[in-house]
């Protein structure tokens, strides 16, 4: 599923 | 994943190692704001609200519990430790961090990228973390004395955020999709809050002297 930008980020 | 968000990251886990073992081992919270570890607690519990709705990876959910782990357990040790608490000043940490929290709830509210309970509470942490270092910086500059441990976690934690924007610059130039430019003004904002820091500190060290911030 692509996260949505920058939620994959701490 | 990127060098710079892989740096970032360390740079992170290093300054919550460091505070962590400031206090763990010489039993001491002299120099720390509470304030600031309470307003961090929030933000990755705000933050981290989708860590079990949302596998990223492990290293993503193992760096979340970290960070959520050290953060409230700081937390605890400053407020109910039998020693650590007594080196708390709370005379001195007197920022009063509801007035940070409520226009950043205020904010995340009205600019936002979608407006669901999740997505407000990330914008709400991303807000809130920009300024969490402010009650911090206030009690360093009214503590004449900055010991090494608190100087070198407060220019850890300033320099994490500092290498996610190399690591927002690098995801823009290389991905199709651009990190949300909420997340990256905040982190421009909250990193120029420690510019002046930086620039101390970084006097500190050339002149080998002992870091004091202005009054």
């Amino acid at each position: 599923m692509e996260h949505s930008s920058g939620k994959d980020e701490l | 994943m990127n060098i710079f968000r892989l740096a970032g990251d360390m740079t992170h886990l290093a300054s919550v190692l460091v505070l962590l073992l400031k206090i763990h081992t010489i039993k001491s919270c002299a120099g720390v704001s509470l304030k600031t570890q309470e307003l961090y607690a929030l933000v990755f519990a705000t933050r981290y609200l989708d860590i079990v709705t949302d596998f990223i990876s492990v290293y993503n959910t193992v760096m979340k519990l970290i960070f959520l782990g050290s953060s409230f357990s700081i937390v605890w040790y400053i407020r109910h430790h039998r020693v650590v608490r007594r080196s708390y000043d709370k005379d001195q940490d007197t920022f009063r961090h509801y007035l940070l929290m409520i226009p950043c709830m205020l904010l995340a509210l009205f600019v936002h990228e979608k407006f669901t309970f999740k997505e407000v509470m990330w914008t709400f942490s991303l807000y809130l973390e920009a300024v969490a270092i402010l009650p911090q910086l206030v009690l360093l500059q009214r503590t004449r004395n900055i010991d090494n441990l608190t100087g070198q976690y407060v220019f850890l934690l300033g320099a994490y955020r500092g290498l996610y924007i190399f690591n927002w610059i690098y995801r823009y130039f290389t991905e199709p999709h651009f990190v949300h430019w909420i997340t990256w003004i905040a982190g421009v904002v909250q990193t120029l809050l420690y510019a002046d820091f930086f620039y101390y500190y970084f006097e500190s060290w050339k002149n080998n002297v002992r870091l004091q911030l202005p009054a």
